[in-house]
């Protein structure tokens, strides 16, 4: 059975498509295959980054590993009820027919509630949720007490991970490993960084995630888009440009991965 | 009537939250009542940063200024053209409501596609697209040709900002100012930032928008959401740090302004 793990944070912009594409490079480097779904059906920002790496292997003849991919499309159904129903099984089929090939499968959520995100948080073993080091990204997790900082309770995108936790206990599954990830760490004023710190501390105990270090704001992230490579594929294209910030950033990467606990991955 | 400002990008995490809390606040400063309206029906990060002011006021005694908020629902209504309908007629009804005692509508657009969004887009007089410094921002524009960089098409947010354009046209509005916002624009790493703003010029001459410079990353512009307050307003508070970060984001907020062409405003 392959291992699901979904990116999740309704938020926008918190870095799910960026992780999804470090996500899958370094679990292919390890020998997976990976299987891939991108939900974000209108920008598929992640299935983009993979057309473009597509591109640059077939024009440029270097060998690179790519994903399986697996394309939904939305029910056209009119009624709620018979949209959901064709849905649920098209994601089914999804997961099924990636698990006859994939010892992983990645699933990159959007930055907004749909059936198809719900039911992707359901069915992952592991949740990472990505988010700025913000506390406007910190409200969609809880709100706080603007006086004290003290949280006063879940907001709505935990709301919606609690209703997928209750989903995956009812049909027997093991619990989902919640990961929260930080992400665009500025490099300077740690009082901010600090505040967002201590909130998700507070809050990681009240509703059951853990919190790893993450990635730094680093334009290497970001600028190899169009060729669809990331940093980890340097090597095989040769481009050796080893400034710090690279090899930071690929320290950064290698220390997401470990946090992980997934299996048969040793990095 | 008054003049209606969209903050418009189907990108998560753009910044159009924040652009729209620090333009209503520079926009009091210059005397106007800013009515708001948020139209992330679920996040309502924009409607909570106000929240947390308005409890900053309430606790603190401090005077602020403090925008006319008017809130709106989806409609419940099963059929899709029912509820379209439904949602029309409460749009327009917020807009007559503040234009009674505003000169100023702000309208803060979720990152994700809605009724209501398209509603506002077609509504703009002035219509502010902020994006990251990213070619994955980018790509929610326009497709750009991976090996030569090159515009091949517009995308999902450019061809629903046509469709709202056509929608205005035929309605017999004068034409939107379409104003693309760069935010978060990294210090370093001044490749990236060429590439991205190359792009940016030829498809402005192609779809129909100017480029403003905007704001850099900076912590301040996201350090004071529990406050509810933005660099604006440190005045007023007292609070006097007066560090280099903080007046060049005075000055980006000053220029910002000023590039809008906004009426009756002059900083
Ligand atoms: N660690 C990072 N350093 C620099 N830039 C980053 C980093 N992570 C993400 N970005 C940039 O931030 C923006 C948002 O990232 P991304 O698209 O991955 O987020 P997302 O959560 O998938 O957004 P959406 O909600 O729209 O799906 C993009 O322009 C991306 O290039
Ligand atoms: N200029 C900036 N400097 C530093 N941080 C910023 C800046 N602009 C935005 N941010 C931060 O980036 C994140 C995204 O910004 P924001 O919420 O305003 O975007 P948005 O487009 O409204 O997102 P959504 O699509 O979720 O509505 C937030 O954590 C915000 O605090
Ligand atoms: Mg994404
Ligand atoms: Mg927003």
């Amino acid at each position: 059975m392959a291992h699901i793990i979904v990116l999740g944070n309704e938020k926008g912009g918190s870095g799910k498509s960026t992780t999804s594409m470090h996500l899958f490079a370094a679990l292919a480097r390890c020998g997976h295959q990976v299987g891939v779904i991108d939900l974000d059906l209108r920008q598929k920002s992640f299935f983009r980054y993979l057309e473009n790496r597509e591109a640059f292997i077939n024009r440029t003849g270097t060998k690179l590993p790519m994903p399986v991919r697996h394309v939904l499309e939305y029910s056209t159904f009119d009624s709620v009820a018979a949209a959901q129903a064709e849905e649920e099984a098209r994601f089914s089929v999804a997961l099924n027919r990636l698990d006859e090939t994939c010892s992983y499968i990645l699933i990159d959520c959007p930055g907004s509630h749909t059936r198809y995100a719900q039911m992707a948080h359901a069915a992952a073993d592991t949740l990472i949720t990505p988010m700025n080091d913000s506390l406007i990204d910190f409200d969609l997790l809880a709100r706080l007490n603007p006086e004290t900082g003290k949280v006063l309770g879940p907001s709505v995108y935990a709301e919606m991970v609690w209703k997928a936790r209750q989903l995956r206990a009812t049909a027997g599954l093991k619990p989902v490993d919640w990961v929260v990830l930080r992400n665009r760490i500025a490099t300077l004023n740690a009082r901010n960084k600090r505040r967002v710190g201590s909130a998700l501390t507070e809050l990681s105990k009240r509703i059951g995630f853990r919190v790893i270090p993450g990635f730094g704001e680093r334009v290497v992230f970001r600028e190899m888009f169009l060729s669809g490579l990331t940093l980890l594929d340097l090597k095989d294209t040769g481009d050796i440009s080893l400034n710090i910030s690279n090899l930071a950033a690929r320290q950064e990467v290698r220390e997401v991965v470990k946090s992980l606990n997934l299996p048969d991955v040793s990095i």
